[in-house]
């Protein structure tokens, strides 16, 4: 059981690594987005 | 009596119950049952919580994941449209050029973990607000014209000739580009309102980078200056040719490039390149080249100076 939850916990930290990562992703193509779309307006 | 005798009257009730003691379970060993027992439900429970969290985690990465792919998608088709309308207006391309690099610059710095985080709703609006304004002042700018001019390795002058006569009011050097950089303002100033910069390019030092800002409000002085052998003359407006990368001005706007460094043919000038070629040509542009320099004095002194001092030698051998 313990070894269970160390190993669900390794993992439930990498996915959150990765969602954290996607949203900075995420907010700077919105910003870069939003600047072209100014841009062409 | 005797009757009573033959009853037993005895309960045969166990006064000590500590006989048995060894067959009844410790009360500390039941604790320990039930804390493990306990601490198994428990661990398990913790289990099947953070299989939910991991769930949920797992499933908001997904829908990033998506809304990544479909944001990505949207942002390129816009691009492209950009890119598109910029080759028809090449005007514009500049400007674009500057937003992009600002842009890429901005991702950079979040990339190496410059800030960005998950409600930089209010960052990204007052950063597009800025761009906003700074694109409209892009605008706003006059028109921006860079001519590069190549000269002698041993000059190290800031000059460039273009028949204009200018007004030097400054001098500055900065740290990317240890060479000096030249403010000159048009000699009709105020009321023209052209200003040149010259500096020397970072990649090739013999080349002098001009980079007019504004257009001239009267017409160009009929009289073209000299040209020193080391400094061509330049003339501004006559074509323009595609925009080196290496090369940048610090001024923003749409830029006419004028390179005079290449000596590379290209395929697009390939007529004007034949009509260069072609004796009338030719014949023009040694007029044009003998009349500047029958203009200059200082050509004119050196000239007779060489004749006179040829002269005086001849009389000095004869003798």
């Amino acid at each position: 059981v313990k070894q269970e939850a160390s190993a669900l916990v390794e993992e439930l930290n990498r996915v959150n690594a990765e969602n954290k990562k996607l949203t900075e992703m995420l907010t700077v193509l919105c910003e870069n987005y939003n600047a072209l779309q100014r841009h062409l307006m | 009596m005797e009757y009573f005798s033959l009853v037993d009257t005895s309960l045969d009730l166990n006064a000590n119950p500590l006989r048995h003691i060894d067959e009844v379970p410790d009360n500390k060993e039941i604790q320990s049952t039930f804390l493990e027992l306990g601490r198994k439900i428990s661990a398990k429970e913790e289990n099947r919580a953070l299989m939910e969290e991991l769930n949920r985690v797992s499933a908001e990465n997904k829908k990033l994941t998506g809304m990544l792919t479909v944001l990505c998608e949207n942002y390129n088709a816009l691009r492209s449209q950009l890119m598109d309308y910029v080759s028809k207006n090449p005007v514009v391309e500049q400007v674009v050029v500057g937003k992009k690099r600002k842009a890429d610059s901005t991702a950079t710095a979040t990339a190496n973990g410059g800030g960005a985080n998950g409600g930089g709703n209010s960052e990204s609006s007052s950063s597009d607000e800025d761009s906003c304004k700074k694109t409209k002042g892009e605008h706003v700018k006059a028109k921006i014209s860079r001519v590069y001019v190549r000269t002698e390795a041993n000059d190290t002058s800031l000059i460039v000739k273009d028949g204009y006569q200018w007004r030097k009011y400054g001098q500055k050097v900065t740290r990317d580009n240890p060479s000096p950089r030249a403010y000159f303002k048009c000699a009709f100033a105020p009321s023209c309102p052209v200003k040149k910069k010259v500096q020397r390019s970072i990649e090739d030092q013999s080349v002098l980078v001009a980079t007019y800002e504004g257009e001239h409000n009267h017409p160009h002085p009929s009289r073209v200056e000299s040209t020193p052998s080391s400094n061509r003359c330049v003339t501004l407006g006559g074509s323009a040719a595609p925009f080196p990368a290496s090369l940048s001005s610090s001024f923003p706007g749409p830029t006419i490039t004028l390179d005079l460094t290449k000596s590379k043919p290209n395929p697009d000038s390939k007529n004007s390149n034949q009509a260069m070629n072609s004796p009338e040509f030719q014949q023009f542009f040694v007029e044009q080249m003998a009349s500047s320099l029958t203009k200059d004095p200082s050509f004119k002194a050196a000239l007779a100076a060489a004749i006179s001092g040829r002269f005086l030698q001849q009389n000095q051998t004869e003798k």
